[in-house]
């Protein structure tokens, strides 16, 4: 049994339980950094927790989250071991001390755990949630369809029994309301990063419509910066841009939703894939994919830092 | 538990826009229920899509009457999902 952690394995997939006693394990090693909050309940009643890292009163934060859809295990895997490296490197790092010092960082290292749980035990290649519509046979919602912006538009499906079905509502879905009321209610969000999984991407604003944002020119800079930072270790290329003109359109999505409510700095990652494996990353890519992300991920919170607006 | 025997992800390179617009027109064909790993929309980024056993055969035969590039990206899921489950199983012990 993992004791701390210290030992516990960062590079190994995980059940949803394993993953909660690890982000126990972190909260009871860096206390003086680290909180844990439950931010809301599942559809099927697992409590949703989020990581708070603070080290003042009244700040304002920045949100980070992992494995909206749940099939994505890297993701959660990298945001796990994101946890307990900007625990770790507080009061070591420059950077992450002088963030942590001026900002809160909440990280929500698994945003669809129903889903995340019938990936291990029932169908590993879910991705949606596991709400139960009336009047359809089917099960789920694409969490990335469900949020309030363009809701409903091109690029999501009307069909429940679709992978990308956007759900009745914007927010019907109690895992994206339950971000999304946080993420109101807390009124000084001012980062917002979302973490997917695969193809090496990394996406601003918009895809539910093929315009520029208005701070194109800023989120493409940072955007490339912070590829560029990401590649530096390995080698691992990312394509920058909007979500509509690098993939295609996508209604619904969480990025669009906090930059349309003023959440300047809103980034997804879509994280690496050797070409070979596509959700099923080995696990030995856990580490590789979490320290190559975080050198990404860092570029963006230190101009978010560095940028207050 | 659900089973991905003899199912596979190809890797489809479609080379110009008409060819993109055929897979488009393939992810419209709900019977054959593939699912995109990644989506039709950009010549660019390859598309990544998982196939039943029972429409291999089909999705091949449209690919290669199209003249449209494929490889295969994984041969048999359900080996991986199985070599992951072990591998788990392992680390927990």
């Amino acid at each position: 049994k993992e004791r701390n952690s210290g030992s516990f394995n960062f590079g190994a997939f995980h059940t949803l339980d394993n993953l909660y006693n690890a982000i126990d394990l972190i909260v009871a090693d860096y206390k003086s950094v680290v909180s844990k909050q439950q931010i809301g309940t599942s559809y099927e009643g697992r409590p949703i927790y989020v990581l708070k890292f603070s080290t003042g009163a009244d700040r304002p934060g920045i949100w980070i989250d992992a494995g909206i859809h749940s099939r994505e295990w890297v993701t959660q895997a990298t945001a796990l071991w994101t946890a307990h490296q900007l625990a770790f490197d507080y009061g070591k790092d420059t950077s992450v001390t002088s963030l942590l010092n001026k900002y809160d960082v909440f990280l929500l290292v698994v945003t669809n755990p129903d889903g995340y749980a019938y990936s291990h035990t029932a169908n590993r290649m879910w991705r949606k949630t596991r709400s139960i519509k009336s009047g359809s046979r089917c099960v789920g919602v694409d969490p990335n369809r469900n949020w309030n912006a363009g809701f409903g538009g091109p690029g999501a499906s009307a069909d429940p029994c679709s992978d990308s079905y956007r759900g009745p509502s914007a927010e019907s879905e109690v895992e994206v309301k339950t971000v999304a009321n946080f993420i109101r209610s807390h009124g000084k969000i001012k980062g917002f990063v979302s973490i997917h999984s695969y193809s090496q991407l990394l996406l601003f604003p918009y895809g539910y419509k093929c315009t520029n944002p208005a701070h194109y020119t800023e989120l493409n800079t940072v955007g490339k910066a912070a590829a560029s930072a990401l590649s530096a270790l390995y080698g691992t290329q990312y394509t920058v841009g909007t979500i509509c003109s690098t993939i295609y359109q996508a209604s619904g999505g969480s990025i669009d939703w906090t930059y349309d409510i003023g959440i300047k700095y809103s980034f997804a990652f879509e994280l690496r894939d050797t070409g070979r494996y596509g959700f099923l990353l080995p696990a030995t890519q856990i580490l590789p994919t979490a320290q190559e992300t975080w050198l990404g991920i860092k570029k963006i919170l230190e101009h978010v830092r560095d940028n207050p607006y | 538990e659900k089973t991905f025997v003899g199912e596979q992800v190809l890797r489809i390179k479609a080379s110009s826009n008409e060819k993109m617009g055929l897979l488009q027109d393939l992810q419209s064909l709900t019977h054959l229920q593939l699912d995109f790993w990644t989506e039709p929309a950009n010549p660019n980024i390859p598309v990544d899509v998982r196939i039943p056993f029972r429409s291999l055969q089909s999705v091949k035969a449209y690919l290669e009457y199209n003249n449209i590039d494929y490889t295969i990206m994984i041969e048999d899921l359900q080996v991986i999902i199985n070599n992951e489950k072990e591998e788990m199983e392992f680390n927990e012990r």
